[in-house]
């Protein structure tokens, strides 16, 4: 029962799904080196299908996209409780004869979470934010422009994101969200929790990322924020899923910020239930080892 | 500067992760950058074996061994203690574990993961829903602030935490230790919201296509035969053979991580997966 009068049926399942990369610019019977963009194909290997083939180098057909979907809403939508998402839903920049711009990041992103609100919400009530399926986005390193690059804000990029996630992301946390981009959503409310992280700010690739060592660096206050948030949560005997695009591996965050998270996720480990990624598209797991990272922090000490 | 650091540190010193083993997941990852073409994934995966299995499987044979000669040594004295030696028990709780997903991008085969996790319990625990002690809009409002006072309070640039220390303040973005009175959570002993087991679902493109080409040439027009061929499908659960897991517990994780270091055939299958089935090879 939740508040409101309002009930819920759990399931115990829950779907996590990441890097759909979408390409509009793919068309069906081009050729696979010309990013299955245009071409005649030289041969029937080079020949784009309708839903793509594995390792050859395209995105994601649109038709793969939406088929994709569209058996997720078939066969799942009833059976989850709610749904990690974990970013890049844009095609790569992978074409010199069609560079991605910003407002088709934008574009394609509010597209895609439209898409998702439709499935996942709630048909019958007219409040938009009443989802029968959570969902809880968070953003990839080709959801920014330019690639990689993204600063905390506010700036154009936050706001856009808050307007295109305004369903998703709790009302009363859009404001610290058009700032950090991080937030969580009480998927059982008072009981569990499932944080979308920003992972870009503590993403070795992302320029703006140095160190998490100064406080005017993202990703030292996205630790701090984290910090509170997940203080809050032990108060509240709340237990928590961390989400995010970029999975924390010492070559993908910077080398403190990487020990700092580690030692986060292990601290907090009384409520932390585990960590969904995306970005590196190989199913596979990591053991984040605390007492390395306590090491590495007290010898830069 | 790899080069220096091995020659400083041999190539496995103590505890040393070093970080530029992982350099071909970078490249990898740099490589890929432009596109969702598959570069050096093998050679990644390999060195996640190496990194993490390896050592966590060579931590567990030296902690059993230990364990091993101290009760062979204590044999005499006490057999009433000849239990069979519990490998690493106790010492799971220092690993975290990080699941990086399979994407539906055909970098492989597309896929998702649908997690299963433990609700029992739950109706009866709900009734403590309403006692918040605090609503979420104040802690938010009060959070600004306090983030604010946090970073208002003296920059210090140079050297950081030691720096940070020396001046007696603290860096609020290393955390305190765990309490020690609190209970490890869902990730370490079977309780509410604790993970039980994982379906892996994909889509194989060749035998879509394959598919959805007979369909066309069965007079089918494009949407019927797209509806016709399109499919998810399992391709393993976490309980699976041939190393199926009893739940996913951290100590799962480790459990599983030690047989992969040891077992080639396990490996083989393992990397299939990771690959999503596509055949993958670098």
């Amino acid at each position: 029962q939740l508040s409101g009068g309002k009930s819920k049926t759990l399931r115990g399942r829950f779907l996590h799904i990441t890097d759909i990369h979408p390409d509009p610019f793919y068309k069906t019977g081009t050729s696979v080196a010309q990013m299955c963009h245009r071409g005649k194909p030289e041969d029937k290997s080079d020949r784009a299908p309708r839903f793509g083939t594995a390792m050859n180098g395209c995105d994601s057909s649109m038709d793969l996209m939406e088929y994709t979907l569209k058996w997720v809403e078939d066969n799942l939508r009833d059976q989850i409780d709610f749904v990690v998402w974990t970013g890049d839903n844009i095609r790569h920049d992978n074409d010199r004869r069609n560079p991605r711009t910003e407002s088709q990041i934008f574009d394609l992103n509010a597209q895609m979470a439209q898409r998702f609100e439709k499935i996942f919400r709630n048909p019958d009530n007219i409040d938009p934010r009443d989802f029968d399926v959570e969902v809880i986005p968070s953003l990839g390193n080709n959801d920014v422009f330019p690639h990689n690059l993204f600063s905390l804000g506010p700036t154009l990029q936050t706001r856009e994101l808050t307007n295109m996630w305004s369903n998703f992301v709790p009302q009363e946390q859009q404001r610290a969200f058009a700032r950090g981009t991080s937030y969580f959503v009480e998927v059982i409310p008072g009981k569990l929790a499932v944080l979308s992280i920003e992972t870009l700010y503590l993403y070795k690739a992302n320029p703006l990322v140095d160190t998490c060592n100064s406080k005017k660096e993202p990703g030292y206050q996205l630790l701090l924020w984290l910090g509170y948030v997940l203080e809050e949560l032990r108060s509240r005997n709340m237990k928590v899923w961390l989400t995010g695009h970029v999975p924390p591996l010492p070559k993908n965050y910077d080398g403190n910020c990487f020990h700092k998270y580690t030692l986060w996720t292990n601290e907090y480990r009384d409520i932390i239930i585990g960590g969904l990624y995306g970005h590196m598209n190989i199913d596979h797991f990591i053991p984040l080892d605390a007492k390395k990272s306590w090491k590495a922090i007290e010898k830069s000490n | 500067s790899k080069a220096f650091n091995e020659k400083k540190n041999g190539e496995f010193g103590d505890d040393d992760d070093s970080d530029d083993v992982l350099d071909s997941a970078v490249e990898a990852s740099d490589a890929r950058i432009m596109g969702a073409k598959p570069v050096n994934k093998v050679a990644y995966i390999e060195k996640v074996r190496e990194t993490y299995y390896n050592k966590i499987a060579s931590k567990a044979s030296s902690f059993a061994s230990r364990r091993s000669r101290k009760k062979h040594k204590n044999k005499n004295k006490n057999d009433k203690n000849n239990k069979k030696p519990t490998h690493y028990k106790g010492k799971v709780d220092r690993y975290s574990i990080v699941t990086v997903a399979g994407s539906v991008i055909p970098t492989f085969n597309p896929a998702f993961r649908v997690w299963e996790y433990n609700i029992s319990g739950l109706e009866s625990s709900c009734s403590t829903n309403a006692m918040h002690t605090q609503e979420w809009g104040t802690f938010f409002d009060n959070l600004e602030t306090k983030i604010e006072q946090d970073l208002m309070e003296e920059e210090n640039t140079f050297g950081w935490a030691g720096a940070l220390w020396r001046s007696g303040k603290i860096d609020k973005t290393i955390p305190s230790r765990m309490p020690t009175d609190l209970p490890l959570g869902p990730a370490y002993t079977p309780q509410l919201f604790t993970p039980t087991r994982f379906v892996q679902y994909y889509a194989d493109l060749k035998d879509i296509e394959r598919k959805y080409s007979q369909a066309l040439d069965d007079g089918l027009n494009e949407e019927e035969a797209a509806a016709k061929a399109f499919a998810y499908q399992v391709e393993y659960s976490s309980d699976d053979a041939p190393y199926p897991m009893k739940s996913l517990l951290t100590k799962d994780y480790i459990d599983l991580a030690v047989e992969l270091a040891y077992n080639e055939t396990l490996w083989t299958k393992f990397t299939e997966r990771a690959f999503l089935s596509s055949g993958y090879d670098d």
